[in-house]
């Protein structure tokens, strides 16, 4: 664990409680992408199956955990609790075009072929491009609101972090993953045109809109 | 299997 990785996992923390706290008080899950949500549902879920196989540390396990379920929670409020606000127009998102490479990918490109390794190596796939149904969402609607905003750059800041935590890792432990860096900085790389915007519009009290 | 990458990272 070093300061990267901690701020990393931080962030994401963060993310996740700004979303569910935005739908919770708002009693409104507009503009959020229920495609995305699912699809990060599926990814905690393939990666974390080595909950009952893989003990890492109390930290490891309270986090897993914690992940899984907000995952569903998120996915409970919005196509259940609240799902009269959610904005199923908008978000057209074809998920298969992500899906089908991400699994064809994993079953090609991974550390070893076996069942616990190729749903690791999905879901890490899978995390980089889940955030595609959302970002076209916000650009198809031209908008997004500040809360959204926030959160986006929570969940974008933390892959972010984690590049950092592999280069220090790599310098201190010699220990690097190669799958997980190549996907992780895919990630980031998706973020970086809403990361221009959120500094140059949100961070100034603007709403994130895009040009028409 | 011991070759295995450790997960320790979320």
């Amino acid at each position: 664990m070093n300061v990267f990785r901690l701020a990393g996992d931080m962030s994401h923390l963060l993310a996740i409680i700004i979303l569910l706290l935005k739908i919770w008080k708002t009693r409104s899950c507009a503009g959020i992408s229920g495609r995305s949500q699912l699809l990060f549902a599926l990814t905690y879920t393939a990666r974390y199956l080595d909950l009952v196989t893989n003990w890492v540390s109390l930290y490891n396990t309270v986090m897993k955990v914690f992940f899984i379920a907000t995952s569903y929670a998120t996915i409970y409020l919005m196509y259940l609790k609240f799902k009269a606000t959610y904005d199923s127009n908008h978000d057209t998102f074809r998920v298969e075009f992500l899906l089908l490479p991400v699994t064809i990918l994993a079953l090609v490109l991974n550390h070893e072929f076996s069942f616990m390794e190729i749903l690791w190596t999905f879901s890490i796939y899978l995390e980089a491009v889940a955030i595609l149904p959302q970002l076209f969402m916000v650009s198809k609607t031209g908008e997004a609101e500040s809360i959204t905003s926030h959160y986006l750059f929570a969940l974008g800041s933390y892959r972010l972090l984690y590049i950092f935590n592999w280069i220090w890792r790599y310098y201190t432990e010699e220990y690097y993953d190669l799958i997980a860096i190549i996907a992780g900085v895919v990630q980031t790389v998706l973020y970086c045109d809403f990361f221009y915007l959120y500094f140059t519009k949100v961070l100034k009290g603007k709403k994130l809109q895009l040009p028409a | 299997d011991d070759d295995a990458p450790k997960k320790d990272e979320l």
